[in-house]
């Protein structure tokens, strides 16, 4: 995850879960 | 009275519409001279700030988001040039043998040739016919792109079942909605998913394309991107 810190940081900004 | 179990998988489809990003612009800046270097450096920035957009259009696909974090991470390492490519695919459907890269960045063979971009054309441009040929609408567009990103076939899935669940949900979307809108094709579905080898192929094409464009060093990358290069 160190390696890859954008993507993470990119995903880990909230945003609720779609479950349709 | 409409079957219960269909109208859920009818809205991932019209939920995947809603979610389906605005337009992207290239934006080449003027002042640089038109040639190999300002091509591949006005691709490399549109490829930045695409991949944030996919990042966060991946978070809207329902069952994502359920997705351990390490899972989310692995599946869009593996597809995000399917989805670039994907995207300038239907993007360029409206055109003759042009790729569309952005709204304002579209190239033909002859501009391919002059800004160094011959290969990248010649591989695109057989899933842009197959398209063409299938004439894939924007419901199948935005359903196969997520159908792409969850059977991006990962080394690193730590929960198989929850992704094998987010492929048969998006699946069963697909076939559902080719079962309501092209009755007269029941291999229609099949049809679509059938060009997903030649998406992976040309994506495997696109990814060695710019890797040898970031060992060469002379066109600058952003960090998002380099990060999801050097993810491959």
């Amino acid at each position: 995850k160190e390696k890859h810190k954008i993507l993470h940081q990119l995903l880990q900004n909230s945003t609720s879960p779609v479950d349709l | 009275i409409p079957p219960p179990a269909k109208k859920p998988l009818t809205k991932i489809v019209s939920h995947l519409l809603v979610v389906e990003p605005e337009k992207i612009y290239a934006m080449p800046d003027p002042s640089v001279p038109d040639g190999d270097i300002k091509a591949l450096t006005t691709l490399c920035d549109l490829a930045d700030r695409e991949l944030v957009v996919i990042i966060g259009w991946a978070k809207h696909i329902p069952g994502f988001s359920s997705l351990s974090l390490g899972d989310q991470m692995s599946l869009l390492q593996s597809a995000w040039m399917e989805i670039l490519v994907l995207s300038i695919v239907f993007r360029s459907l409206a055109c003759d043998e042009e790729l569309v890269y952005a709204e304002d960045y579209a190239v033909d063979e002859e501009r391919a040739r002059s800004s160094g971009l011959l290969d990248l054309h010649v591989a695109i441009l057989p899933l842009v016919r197959r398209f063409k040929k299938l004439r894939v609408d924007k419901e199948e567009f935005v359903t196969l792109k997520a159908i792409a990103l969850a059977n991006s076939d990962s080394m690193h899935i730590e929960n198989l079942e929850a992704v094998q669940r987010l492929q048969d949900s998006l699946h069963e979307a697909l076939q559902d909605f080719e079962g309501c809108q092209h009755p007269e094709d029941p291999r229609r579905a099949g049809k679509l998913l059938m060009t997903l080898p030649l998406l992976r192929q040309t994506a495997t094409k696109a990814v060695q394309h710019f890797y040898s464009v970031k060992m060469q060093g002379k066109v600058p990358m952003h960090k998002l991107f380099l990060e999801m290069l050097e993810a491959k």
